[in-house]
């Protein structure tokens, strides 16, 4: 496609064509969007992040990534469909509008890319990142295990083959990493969203203890108004919860590391469907998906910037 | 290129703690190359497993023999990995 308007939103896209889309969209939104390379893969492919911004510097941000699993496709394809819809209500959205006249908006839509581009040419169910790290033959490390929060417990796997291998150490994916260093730098981020599917899930931390995180409650209220908003368009229906408690104990993940540097409302999504398809979700449901999903992250954000911390 | 032929997505349901156990040991047989789309979290909750074609029968004989009710999810995995190549390939034919 010449530009993002064409660009066919209800179908899966490789990643050379998702990283053409995100040049569109900024040569297309040159007062808005931006394109910041954070880091390279393992395979040395770089990791890209949309800065969405009107402007000032070192803003409150909200963070929201996606494809951190690379086998999750609806979550890339929503990650596009995001950073369109960002682009096209920035002005009209009232809501939108006003968080972006206090916010940055970040968002990293493919965010394991070596993954994603192995899913495409390899095996379509890989999940994990790429790298080699013992002398197994296994290659790669499960992303959401490999955080510095609760890290090798609970949930998550020594043995390289394992589909949740935590990796040799805490932050070893480059993946990970990146985030972990643009977090710290930045050191305004107000609320961190790591997007996954399937099981229509909305969770915060903890994942690696079963003790509530002390802003459990305020956590559980805001995914109870973010889940209703997702079902008011299709009739959806998401349970919500920690993940400890609502789905099982994973340490290491995304979230309880980010929950633990501060950012409060830090949230995971696992969207469409309960199982019907699973991860091989007919393309015909990315946009039905993005477009509820996007209703609840923007309760998520709405509520960031109307309490501040 | 991967391939997932003959493979299928079983739903089972374990419905007591010793059902859970039984299915939570299947994630340690890396013989029957399981792979695991929606790992166990307790008793009534649903666990997907993409089992190959050579595991099929042995692990339905295992799920069986020990009581445990499951269904086939995706008959068919590599049918639906087709069907979206095959509509990413319309897509950009058409482009």
């Amino acid at each position: 496609p010449l530009s993002t308007s064409t660009f066919n939103y209800d179908s899966y896209h490789n990643l050379a064509e998702i990283y053409d889309f995100i040049d569109l969209l900024v040569a297309e939104n040159p007062n808005l969007v931006s394109k910041l390379e954070i880091g390279r893969s393992t395979e040395d492919r770089p990791l890209y992040v949309l800065k969405f911004s009107k402007g000032g510097t070192n803003r409150p941000a909200i963070w929201i990534d996606t494809g951190i699993h690379s086998r999750e496709w609806v979550t890339q394809a929503s990650g596009v469909w995001f950073a369109k819809k960002i682009v096209s209500d920035h002005e009209q959205d009232e809501g939108l509008a006003s968080i972006l006249n206090e916010m940055d908006i970040f968002l990293e839509i493919v965010t394991n890319p070596d993954g994603f581009a192995f899913t495409h040419t390899q095996n379509r169910m890989w999940r994990k990142t790429r790298s080699r790290h013992s002398s197994s033959t296994c290659i790669g490390v499960d992303p959401n295990r490999n955080w510095d929060a609760g890290f090798g417990g609970t949930g998550s796997s020594s043995n390289p083959c394992s589909e949740t291998y935590r990796g040799p150490y805490a932050n070893s994916e480059p993946e990970v990493r990146a985030i972990v260093d643009f977090v710290k730098n930045h050191g305004n981020i107000k609320a961190f969203i790591s997007i996954h599917s399937y099981s229509q899930l909305l969770l915060y931390p903890y994942g690696y203890t079963s003790t509530p995180a002390p802003d459990h409650q305020e956590l559980h209220q805001i995914s109870e108004q973010a889940a209703a908003a997702l079902a008011s368009l299709y009739g959806t229906d998401f349970e919500y919860g920690s993940i400890y408690s609502t789905i099982y104990p994973a340490s290491g993940s995304t979230v309880d590391w980010t929950y633990n540097q501060g950012i409060k409302y830090s949230f995971t999504f696992e969207l469409r469907d309960t199982g019907r398809y699973g991860f091989l979700l007919p393309a015909s449901q990315i946009v039905p998906t993005a477009q509820e999903t996007w209703l609840a992250l923007k309760v998520i954000m709405q509520h960031a910037r109307d309490h501040p911390y | 290129t991967e391939t997932f032929v003959g493979h299928q997505v079983l739903r089972i349901v374990p419905t007591t703690h010793e059902e859970l156990q039984k299915v939570q040991e299947l994630q340690d047989l890396e013989d029957l190359q399981l792979d695991f789309w929606l790992g166990p979290r307790g008793p009534g909750h649903p666990v997907d497993v993409r089992v190959p074609l050579p595991s099929l029968q042995p692990l339905k004989v295992h799920l069986e023999s020990n009581g445990i009710s499951y269904s086939v999810m995706i008959k068919d995995v590599q049918a639906l990995v087709d069907r979206e190549k095959k509509e990413m390939l319309r897509t950009r034919r058409w482009l």
